[in-house]
């Protein structure tokens, strides 16, 4: 299965040592056009290849990681100010805020709305996600992807890499997913989900990131029209607020 | 293993035979 060495090395334009060398990590720098040679020889889609950039990037260069950088207020306020489901995420995916619709549509039922949540984390080891995600295959793809591009966004970063470890010692599934270069659809993409209660919820999930920032990431799950997902918010918010009158 | 060298290698490792040749 796969190439060899000197496939990828001839298809690149580079030597078998050179291309062994890098492999082994045994490269200081990797050029910029090397790399996209590489790219290009190996097919990657463009978020593979921006990938293979970023991993590249020397440590000097790479974003400073503050783990668990505390959210500004006004990050909070950002979150709260979205009508439709947003939370802001640290590097490893912990959701260090997030709206009251986010907070409805994501608990489970009859457990706190403030219970510490790490997307990835619940996405594996949570039985609830198999329950709340419609395709949980998908999902797991998304949330391994995601999780990839934030570890080398934040290689020094503690939490990012006990994340790695704890999922790896604890799910077969996400071993099987880490060993593989996926790194597409990081940033957006469908998804649904089937709320016990309001019913199916079908969003267009996308990410922004303050620049400079601590790496916090802000994600938004926008319901998509025409398939009643807007309903389901109603449906949860009304229910909340008779639950509080 | 989230380094350059583990990703080339899964690359590598993936590509789908009728992409050999």
């Amino acid at each position: 299965p796969g190439l060899r060495r000197q496939e990828v090395a001839d298809l690149a334009g580079v030597s078998l040592d050179y291309y062994t060398r890098i492999e082994q990590g045994r490269v200081g720098e990797v050029s910029p056009a090397v790399l996209t040679a590489l790219g290009r020889a190996l097919r990657a889609t463009p978020e593979e290849s921006a990938h293979l950039h970023r991993l590249a990037a020397s440590p000097a260069r790479r974003r400073s990681s503050r783990a668990q950088a505390p959210a500004r207020p006004s990050l909070l306020a950002l979150a709260d100010s979205f009508a439709v489901p947003a939370a802001v995420l640290t590097p490893s995916l912990d959701v260090v805020a997030a709206n009251l619709v986010w907070r409805l549509l994501i608990t489970p039922p009859g457990q706190s709305l403030t219970r510490d949540k790490n997307l990835v984390r619940d996405h594996f080891l949570e039985p609830y996600a198999r329950v709340l995600v419609a395709d949980w295959s998908l999902g797991a793809r998304a949330g391994v992807a995601g999780l990839r591009v934030q570890a080398a966004l934040h290689p020094h970063d503690e939490r990012v890499q006990q994340l790695v470890q704890e999922l790896l010692d604890r799910s077969e599934e996400f071993r099987r997913l880490w060993s593989m270069p996926d790194v597409d659809g990081s940033t957006h993409g469908r998804h649904r989900l089937l709320h016990p209660r309001a019913g199916q919820y079908t969003y267009d999930y996308e990410t922004l990131q303050p620049p400079g920032d601590e790496g916090l990431i802000v994600t938004l799950f926008s319901p998509v029209p025409g398939t009643g997902s807007q309903e389901v918010l109603d449906t949860l918010l009304a229910e909340h607020h008779r639950g509080t009158e | 293993g989230a380094g350059l060298g583990a990703f080339l290698r899964a690359l590598r490792n993936r590509r789908r035979p009728e992409d050999v040749g």
